[in-house]
């Protein structure tokens, strides 16, 4: 119903801003409703600007800025509709340290409601995880599970030296 | 709701049954490329229901079970497990902890499970409505899909938010 | 033939005239999200002719004339120069070195330039037909596009091969 | 003509088969002209084995299996048709340390008759790289570039200490 939609989008629009000033350190970003008189038929225009950046076209922004700003609208809504687990798979492959680091921040936000399973490569996003598991194939084609500590893994995630598991 | 464990047995790479057991909060899932973590992701979906072989990679539904390596043959049967910490009733099961099951044989034939017993996939479906939890919605965000959020597409752009409300 | 260095000045991010002089072998760009690192990509697609605001993230050609930050106005032009060693005579240009230019105004107004002569965009074009250099072909790989030379779409993925020969 | 483009498919068809076991260290990959009868006008298909593996869809790979199957196929097509210059934007993004390091390798035969610019946020790229630029915004939304030694940049190529450039 259209009541239902507006209510579900202004509570996602009002979640979209404040992570997205989390995320990004400051900047601010918004969603529009293109045509308010029609919402359930209306075209949806998103902006955001970085901080310190002006306002332009979400084109422009660069590949790590676009992971950033997904994942505020992403989680937006998780946080209007919560879903009890999340399974993200290598959302963090764009992200540079520091923006690593401040979306692992923000997981933690979640955490009462929301339970996370993620893919990672990333040695930061590693380390801020509770619980941490390697997958292998020692056997070419065949995948096991190993139990793995932080210090066993790699740069980039590669598996030194799997304990007896 | 928690989930407790994912186990996969015949579900793509993983020839032989492998558990997960999860942490309330983040579980992080690392290895080299192809070892089988993104297949984690599939199997939770595929037994949450998922029914689009395209949205599991494939091209047909049988493709998510084992089929051989160098060493092994190909399986007959892909079963994926998931058990659910229910104490706060989130689903309509009066039991603490809830099994759901998928099987899928060669020969086509599946098998949907609650606690062991046979249901209809409708059934399993059904199960999980309400939560937040599903193949669709934003329990999941597969790799490299992290832009779509973004969505320049109108069309598609309003499906990410209908899919919310 | 090798390219010695590229120049902007006011092209998207680089409001201050940037030189990159480039190794004979292989250079890397390196830095943190959003720092300008594609925008170099772009600049060098850009002055080699491509014509599609698109192809440069961009919605119209004026979005890469540097549109200002919270310290600096908008400036008026972008300017982005290519210098070759062309020793090997690959350009059809009886020069050991060849730059090339091209600027484009805010009020539209382009300008190409092929060793300080302005030309026209089609003689600039046509300097690089035979090299394997140029907007299109593959001498660039933008982020997150190198998927798409697996192309799943048949018409997409015969433009992948047409284009190589 | 058709004459043209059956050479040129050859000839790129046997480099990806060479490069492609190079990349995995054993396997195979092809490419076929699904109407042979038809070149100009046929489909084509891809198919690619890592090693240990059995045949199958490549829309089963994983990411970064995927990556480095488009990159045999785009350096096939670079060694049948040399282009001066190559630019690629973090097209190392899914791989893992190993096929990081493979994929630096593959570099190093192209090197004779093409330059590259590669954008990374990976150490192991910006190791084998012979010069190393860092783009950064001391002053927001504007870009400079620094000289940067290997050993000033840190994981994930933040620029620790930028030296006096
Ligand atoms: N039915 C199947 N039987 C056996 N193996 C399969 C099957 N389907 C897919 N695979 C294999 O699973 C592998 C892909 O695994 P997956 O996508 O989980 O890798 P990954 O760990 O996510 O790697 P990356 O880090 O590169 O994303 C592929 O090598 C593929 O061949
Ligand atoms: N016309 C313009 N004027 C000023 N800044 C611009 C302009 N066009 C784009 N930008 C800015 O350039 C930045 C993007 O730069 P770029 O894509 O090169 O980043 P990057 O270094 O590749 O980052 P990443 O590692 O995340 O891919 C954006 O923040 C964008 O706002
Ligand atoms: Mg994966
Ligand atoms: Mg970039």
């Amino acid at each position: 119903s259209t009541k239902l939609f507006i209510e579900t989008f202004d509570r996602v629009r009002d979640h979209f801003q404040g992570i997205f000033r989390k995320l990004f350190g400051g900047g601010r970003a918004d969603i529009v409703l293109v045509d308010p008189e029609n919402p359930l038929e209306s075209g949806i225009e998103i902006t955001a600007k970085p901080p310190g950046k002006e306002a332009r076209s979400i084109t422009l922004l660069s590949g790590g800025e676009r992971t950033l700003t997904a994942v505020s609208l992403l989680f937006a809504i998780i946080r209007a509709h919560p879903c009890p687990c999340c399974l993200l798979d290598e959302v963090d492959a764009a992200l540079d340290e520091d923006n690593t680091e401040r979306f692992c921040m923000l997981l933690d936000e979640f955490l009462g409601r929301t339970q996370f399973v993620l893919i990672t490569h990333s040695r930061r996003t590693m380390a801020r995880a509770d619980l941490l598991y390697g997958v292998t194939m020692g056997e070419r084609g065949v995948s096991r599970r190993v139990g793995v500590r932080f210090e066993d893994v790699g740069e980039n995630g590669e598996i030194k030296e799997p304990p007896t598991a | 709701m928690k989930l407790k464990f994912i186990e996969l047995f015949g579900f793509k790479s993983f020839a032989e049954r492998v558990r997960f057991d999860l942490d309330r909060g983040v579980t992080a899932i690392v290895g080299p490329n192809g070892c089988g973590k993104s297949n984690v992701v599939d199997a939770v979906k595929w037994v949450l229901g998922e029914q689009r072989a395209r949205s599991l990679r494939g091209n047909e539904m049988t493709d998510v079970i084992f089929n051989g390596s160098e060493r092994r043959p190909p399986m007959d049967m892909a079963e994926v497990k998931l058990v659910f910490d229910n104490t706060e009733r989130v689903l309509p099961v009066d039991r603490d902890e809830v099994a759901i099951g998928r099987r899928l044989f060669r020969s086509g034939e599946s098998e949907y499970l609650i606690d062991g017993q046979n249901v209809r996939l409708k059934d399993l479906r059904e199960l999980f409505m309400g939560t937040g939890l599903g193949p669709g919605g934003y329990s999941f965000m597969e790799q490299g899909k992290i832009d779509s959020v973004l969505a320049s597409n109108p069309t598609d752009r309003r499906k990410v938010f209908e899919e919310a409300a």
